[in-house]
């Protein structure tokens, strides 16, 4: 049997909606530990990694493993039925080929269920190894939204640049060229507006705007978001969900041809 | 010009 349970459907859907325009379907893995998904987009170019510990959840059973292939679209359609104030009760039998999913009304005087068919997916995982970055930049979730809306606008890729003074996004086309800086702040009011830089050594990347900007889709989520990046490999944007969790997004570079 | 990797290149399958 597994049960869990969470007091707002908004959490649900705000990660549903994270991770839907990458991927179609995904397995959600799981364990008395909590809830893993790790897929890769169609084109291989990113891989997303969902982390959502049972110590998160109001309540959370799983007496054995397992792995919930679901439709992602199908499933976006049915978290589109619950209102955000509804408590979401997501509900399997071992070894069943469906998942519940259940919406409670706070006064407890609405309650419906929906029941989604589970898919068999040949699912790759890749290991992640641990890695000391190069830099490591903090920023508002907001504002790395807003330079990815921006950028994109003039190429299909972005360099970004991180010194010990800060951070540049930049990207150059037929329109001509956009360079953003930010550099780290001194001192802020609230803890989200701050931009911080933990560089070992400089670092300076290309990467493709489609994939950051579906990876925005995740401000919501947080406040800040991280960039953990190193020469010629792929760079990490991190999403920490609070008290739950946290989304990984992981972006293979361009290289020069 | 660029080309694009794929993220298979740098992580291993487990």
């Amino acid at each position: 049997m597994f049960e869990a349970r969470l007091i707002s459907a908004t959490i649900l859907k705000k990660i549903l909606d994270a991770i839907k325009d990458l991927l179609n379907e995904g397995t959600f893995d799981c364990s008395d530990s909590g809830i893993q998904l790790q897929a890769m987009d169609n084109s291989h170019v990113s891989l997303v990694s969902l982390t959502l510990r049972s110590d998160g959840f109001d309540k959370f059973r799983c007496d054995r493993n397992i792995s919930m292939g679901m439709n992602l679209g199908s499933m976006a359609k049915i978290l589109k039925c619950a209102n955000n104030d509804d408590t979401v009760t997501i509900k399997a039998q071992d070894n069943a080929d469906t998942v519940t999913f259940m919406f409670e009304s706070p006064n407890h005087e609405k309650v419906s269920d929906y029941e989604m068919k589970l898919m068999n997916l040949d699912q790759e995982h890749l290991g992640i190894p641990e890695t000391d970055y190069s830099c490591v930049v903090r920023m508002p979730s907001m504002e790395f939204a807003r330079i990815c809306r921006d950028l994109a606008q003039f190429s299909e890729s972005m360099l970004i640049c991180c010194t010990k003074e800060g951070v540049k996004f930049s990207a150059s086309g037929d329109v001509g060229s956009a360079n953003v800086k930010l550099a780290q702040t001194s001192s802020v009011d609230k803890e989200e507006e701050a931009v911080s830089i933990e560089m070992q050594e400089p670092v300076t990347l290309t990467f493709a705007c489609r994939y950051l900007n579906a990876f925005t889709k995740a401000s919501p989520l947080s406040g800040q978001v991280q960039l953990s990046m190193s020469a010629d490999v792929p760079l990490v944007v991190e999403y920490r969900i609070q008290d739950l969790g946290h989304i990984r997004y992981y972006l293979a570079p361009k290289i020069e041809d | 010009s660029e080309k694009q990797t794929t993220i298979g290149s740098y992580f291993s399958k487990v």
